[in-house]
């Protein structure tokens, strides 16, 4: 089973339509996937048509009463499985802000979880907060993919964030495997360019090959409740996203 | 002194970029404005060149230790003061939230103090978490501005977040005044105008008649350190956000 976190300090950089893609492509492969909500603002949820009732149908559950994670599974008309988010899934990084433990409850139920029978990847869909959730998630995962969109303020949330690993590492007592992805890449501006040269020059072999498109396609999958691959399956998008999958298999970072 | 909060839950949808530029109108139009930091995040100080060592040149001074407002304004090359952010603002968040009387504080910080007589416009950077920090921006504010990013997931934080205003404004006791202001429109994609009807149809006059494009100069001007008016006085992001500012004067939302 591998875990994989889509995290990012920086807001509206492609972490949801990332886990949504990713996910259905490895879904189109035949894999078992399960996505994880860690958001409260549950759009991951929303795009998949899963709805949690209360916290009691989220990870809350598993921090609050220690539920089991299989028990929380929920189909989805996209080909993966769903842990849904909610609103009052923020109590989480309230409750716990100060409780230095509670950061590896995620790994521990993955772990001991029957989720391994369900799943072949389990994609962490974050918020941008880097609270207990979050680290939940960098904890837990295998690896850490980081969309950065092709401007300037998102290559400086990479950077940050890059920070931010390097400080949560010695804790964690090793290295956080990771890759930088590119999103909403276009050709045509030469900032694309720039921000491309500027993650390499920095990140060098961390940063995916396969870049994500601007592609308008992408942006309007969610409001049909569907993934690029439903929507518009010739489309860039879609291109890019199983390109990604194929690099992520080459790297042996998928199996 | 009029109170300008940008608050949008949705990440990346032009808050920073917002604040940047309206600020930078504004203070091309010969009137003093100050920015307030309130994203541990810093992108707006970053940008305006302003360094917090601390979070003692920040507002948690304010809230930890009764600091005046205007002890914290810093000058910065754009044509406006900062009271700059730090990563250790974060604490607000989580320290107070339990505290109903602390979203109250700025303000009182904001009508005690003599920022008045250096500000006509206060313009109050936030971060997309709902936490103590923003929500003293709203309780602060004469007016609401809500950054909607011309796509379907920004459309939907659009909603989301009216939910949430609706919830405070019993707290709050009246109603806060509020505009939407549809930014990273491209006027070729279908999606741009789908979402414009929408928001016409679900706030009518609350939305702005002016609406930023997606204006490659607006994503280039913060890596230089600099405000549109700087980097691209001509451009069509510089245009549009004059647009705002005369609208909001027409509308007497500034003075
Ligand atoms: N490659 C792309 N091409 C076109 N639009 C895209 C692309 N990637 C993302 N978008 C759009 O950009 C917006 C932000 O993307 P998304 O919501 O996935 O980012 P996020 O990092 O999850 O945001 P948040 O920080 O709010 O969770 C969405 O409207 C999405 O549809
Ligand atoms: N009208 C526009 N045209 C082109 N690019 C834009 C426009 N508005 C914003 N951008 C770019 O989109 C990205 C996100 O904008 P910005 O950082 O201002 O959003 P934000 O809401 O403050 O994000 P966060 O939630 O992370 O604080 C930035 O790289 C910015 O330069
Ligand atoms: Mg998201
Ligand atoms: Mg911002």
């Amino acid at each position: 089973m591998t875990i994989i976190a889509i995290y990012n300090q920086k807001g509206g950089v492609g972490k949801t339509t990332t886990s949504l893609n990713l996910a259905a492509a490895l879904a189109k492969s035949g894999r078992n996937v399960v996505c994880i909500d860690l958001d409260p603002q549950a759009q991951l949820s929303d795009i998949a048509g899963v709805t949690a009732e209360s916290g009691n149908d989220t990870v809350l559950s598993m921090f609050e009463r220690n539920r089991s994670l299989h028990e929380l599974l929920r189909k989805s008309a996209s080909g993966f499985q769903v842990i849904p988010a909610h609103g009052s899934l923020s109590k989480v990084d309230v409750l716990h802000a100060k409780n230095y433990n509670v950061v590896n409850r995620l790994k521990a139920s993955l772990r001991g979880d029957r989720l391994g029978d369900n799943a072949d990847v389990v994609i962490i869909d974050c918020s941008p907060m880097i609270g207990v959730l979050s680290l939940n998630a960098l904890f837990a995962c295998d690896l850490l993919l980081i969309p950065i969109a092709a401007d300037h303020l998102s290559m400086k949330g990479g950077i940050k964030l890059e920070k931010t690993l390097k400080a949560l590492e010695p804790i964690l007592k090793r290295r956080i495997d990771r890759r930088y992805l590119l999103t909403r890449f276009d050709s045509r501006r030469r900032m694309g360019w720039e921000v491309l040269h500027l993650l390499e020059e920095k990140f060098g072999r961390e940063v995916c090959s396969t870049s994500i498109a601007e592609s308008v396609s992408l942006a309007e999958s969610p409001a049909l409740h569907m993934s690029v691959y439903q929507h518009a399956p010739t489309s860039r998008g879609a291109q890019d996203y199983e390109d990604l999958l194929r690099e992520l298999e080459t790297l042996k970072l998928i199996r």
